[in-house]
């Protein structure tokens, strides 16, 4: 669950 | 009225052997610049980042932005009815509900064309920030791809650890563990082969060896790899496409939790 954490925050919706 | 060609369908066919075990469906986005893919895998892990310049091609027409939503798996039995030699047109009418490839053989005596129904995809608008990393390393994609292949044997994750010196590849698991250490290269007869490393600070990330062996899919794609890393972001492998783009893989760090 934490990698998909990780990963959505990235890429956050711009 | 969008149209494609490439001379070579070898190309194509790599790129979706390089996404089909990520991806089911994918949306190709087409525009005066190329076609760009961006999505997130099943499981949402890891996105997928491909870019075909429009320089690229060998004909390339765009008149309006036109995305295509296309299931993967239909699109490679597609793809595999194509000889390696054949030239590949991917059409596509404005505002249309199918996308057409067109293979024809070198001597063009074998013209076979092929339509397929595009999907309605539910788009997720992703953006991939500027990030400064870490480290980049840079090393030959057939010995990372043996790296991650040997090092999968020990365990579920890979530990990639780079300082100046060079980059290391860890696993450990029930039978026991594993190091690879790769040293900075001071000089090669060829360039694909050398490991390069630049760094700003070490770094130390653990990764899902199921995820890089899916992105190692890429090798035929590119000579070389590119591994980009900073802690607490995800990793990306870059392998640059000749004359054309390159496909990106990014993939979140393990976290303890």
């Amino acid at each position: 669950a934490k990698n998909q954490k990780v990963i959505t925050q990235f890429f956050k919706n711009p | 009225m969008f149209e494609a060609r490439l001379l070579r369908s070898s190309i194509l066919k790599k790129v979706l052997e390089a996404i089909k075990d990520l991806l089911t469906q994918a949306t190709f986005d087409c525009d005066d610049n190329g076609i760009q893919l961006q999505a997130m895998d099943n499981s949402h892990v890891s996105l997928v980042s491909l870019t075909l310049r429009a320089d690229g091609f060998d004909k390339y027409r765009c008149d309006r932005n036109i995305s295509l939503g296309m299931n993967l798996s239909s699109m490679s039995k597609i793809l595999k009815c194509a000889g390696d030699k054949d030239t590949v047109t991917m059409k596509a009418q404005d505002n249309a509900d199918t996308v057409t490839f067109v293979f024809e053989s070198p001597n063009q005596e074998k013209v076979s064309d092929y339509e397929m129904k595009l999907m309605n995809l539910d788009l997720e608008h992703l953006g991939i920030p500027e990030t400064e990393y870490s480290c980049t390393i840079r090393l030959s994609s057939a010995e990372f791809a043996r790296i991650c292949r040997d090092l999968s044997q020990f365990g579920e994750s890979i530990v990639i650890s780079c300082t100046k010196e060079g980059v290391r590849f860890s696993a450990s698991g029930d039978i026991g563990s594993a190091n690879i250490a790769l040293a900075q290269t001071a000089s090669v007869d060829k360039e694909e082969e050398a490991v390069v490393i630049e760094m700003e600070e070490p770094v130390t990330l653990t990764f899902a060896c199921q995820y890089l062996n899916y992105f190692t899919k890429a090798t035929s794609l590119s000579p070389q790899v590119q591994l980009s890393m900073s802690a607490d972001v995800p990793l990306v492998v870059e392998y640059r496409i000749p004359d054309i783009g390159h496909i990106r893989y990014y993939l979140a760090p393990k976290i303890d939790d």
